[in-house]
C-alpha cells in the first residue's frame, strides 16, 4: 500500500479526477455528525471483523 | 440463438452415446489437516481391445482410432437434486491400455469448498466420440477401463492421489514476531506498517479520519515443494509470500456539495492485509462453488 494507492483509490471512489482544493474556510475543524461517525465506526468494526473469502 | 433469420429451436438430449460411470471416492482423512491441496489426480486402468475387435472396427467404421474421455465433478443437492462441472477432457486412443492420469484438483477443491468431510467424492467420467457429429465412428464404445470393485481394491482399479503441502512446513505463520528482525531466514508472515494519513500533504482538511492505519505487510520467505507433480503447469512460478486476505479501510472525507461543505464517509477496497500466504504465481484458482 503506497501513499499513490491511497490516493488513487480515495478519488475513484469519489469520482474526482483531481484532490479538491480547499478554501480558508474549509480549514476549520467540522462538527462530525452523529449518524457519519455512526456509519464509520459499522463500517470500521465490519473491516476489522470481515475475512475476504480468498484462499 | 438470436439470429434475424431463424427462431430459436430448442432441443431434447435423445440419444446418449457417451457410457458413463460413475466414481465414488471416500474422503474422509484423506486431506491432512492444516493442509494445502497442491494437485489431485484421477488414474484410471484402460483395458486392453481384444485384437479380433479392433480388426472389426477397422472394418466397419475406419473414422479414427479416438474416443474422448470426459471426468465431471457431480454435486447431490440436498434437494436431491444434482447438478455436474466440467474437471478434465481428453482424447485417447483404443489402442493404446494402461494407466491414464486426468487433472482432478478442481473437482477435490469443489468437494472441499462443501465442507462437508463425511460426503464422498463423486467423479462422473463418461467416453464419448472425440468429435461429436463425427460419421459413424463407434471407436468410443471399444474404450473401457477397469472399474471400482464392491469389494476391495482390484488390479486396475481407480485411484485418486492427493498431493498435498503440510503448511506448517510450506505455509506462512501468522503475524511476525515484532521481537525478532525480518532477515532472509524469516518465514513468512505478516508484518506491522503503519500509513501516516496526517503526514500525507494532499489529505490535509481533506481526510479527516483516520489520522492513520495499520496497513501491514507481507514478508519473508517461503519454503519450496520438493515434488514434482503429475501435471506440469507450464507458468508455475515459485511459492511466494503473498497478501491473500485483504480488508477495505473506512474514512471520513470532506467534501464540497452545492457549494456547501459536507463529512461523508467512504470505504478503499483491499487496504490492509488481512492474511499472508505462501502460493505460487501462475497456478490455477478454482472457481468459486456458487450456491
Amino acid at each position: 500500500v503506497t501513499e499513490e494507492h491511497i490516493l488513487s483509490s480515495l478519488l475513484q471512489q469519489l469520482h474526482l479526477s483531481e484532490v479538491p482544493v480547499l478554501d480558508e474556510s474549509d480549514a476549520e475543524e467540522p462538527v462530525t455528525p452523529a449518524h457519519v461517525r455512526a456509519q464509520y465506526v459499522a463500517l470500521l468494526r465490519r473491516s476489522h471483523g470481515a475475512r475476504s473469502r480468498g484462499k | 440463438r438470436f439470429s434475424q433469420n431463424f427462431r430459436e429451436v430448442a432441443g431434447r438430449f435423445l440419444v446418449s452415446e457417451a457410457s458413463t460411470r460413475l466414481l465414488v471416492f471416500s474422503m474422509e482423512q484423506r486431506l491432512p489437516p492444516n493442509s494445502e491441496l497442491v494437485q489431485a489426480v484421477l488414474r484410471l486402468f484402460q483395458e486392453p481391445v481384444p485384437e479380433a475387435a479392433l480388426r472389426r472396427h477397422e472394418l466397419l467404421s475406419p473414422h479414427g482410432d479416438r474416443a474422448r474421455v470426459t471426468v465431471q465433478w457431480l454435486q447431490v443437492r440436498d434437494d436431491g437434486s444434482n447438478r455436474t462441472f466440467l474437471i478434465d477432457s481428453r482424447p485417447v486412443s483404443i489402442r493404446e491400455s494402461g494407466w491414464k492420469a486426468f487433472d482432478v484438483t478442481e473437482a477435490v477443491n469443489f468437494w472441499q469448498q462443501l465442507s462437508r468431510p463425511r460426503e464422498p467424492l463423486l467423479l462422473q467420467v463418461s467416453v464419448q466420440r472425440e468429435h461429436p457429429g463425427q460419421p459413424a465412428s463407434s471407436a468410443h464404445r471399444l474404450v473401457r477401463f477397469a472399474s471400482q470393485g464392491p469389494s476391495g481394491p482390484r488390479q486396475g482399479e481407480p485411484q485418486l492421489e492427493l498431493h498435498t503441502l503440510d503448511l506448517g512446513e510450506f505455509g506462512a505463520q501468522g503475524n511476525c514476531d515484532p521481537e525478532v528482525p525480518v532477515s532472509e531466514g524469516t518465514r513468512c508472515c505478516r508484518q506491522e506498517m503503519y500509513i501516516d494519513l496526517q503526514g500525507m500533504k494532499w489529505a490535509e482538511n481533506w481526510v479527516l479520519e483516520p489520522p492513520g492505519f495499520l496497513a501491514y505487510e507481507c514478508v519473508g520467505t517461503c519454503q519450496q515443494p520438493p515434488e514434482a507433480l503429475t501435471f506440469k503447469w507450464p507458468l508455475l512460478g515459485p511459492r511466494q509470500c503473498i497478501a491473500s486476505e485483504m480488508t477495505s479501510l473506512p474514512m471520513i472525507v470532506s467534501v464540497k456539495e452545492g457549494g456547501r461543505r459536507r463529512l461523508r464517509v467512504v470505504s478503499l477496497p483491499n487496504m490492509r492485509v488481512q492474511k499472508c500466504s505462501c502460493a505460487s504465481d501462475g497456478a490455477p484458482v478454482s472457481r468459486k462453488l456458487e450456491p
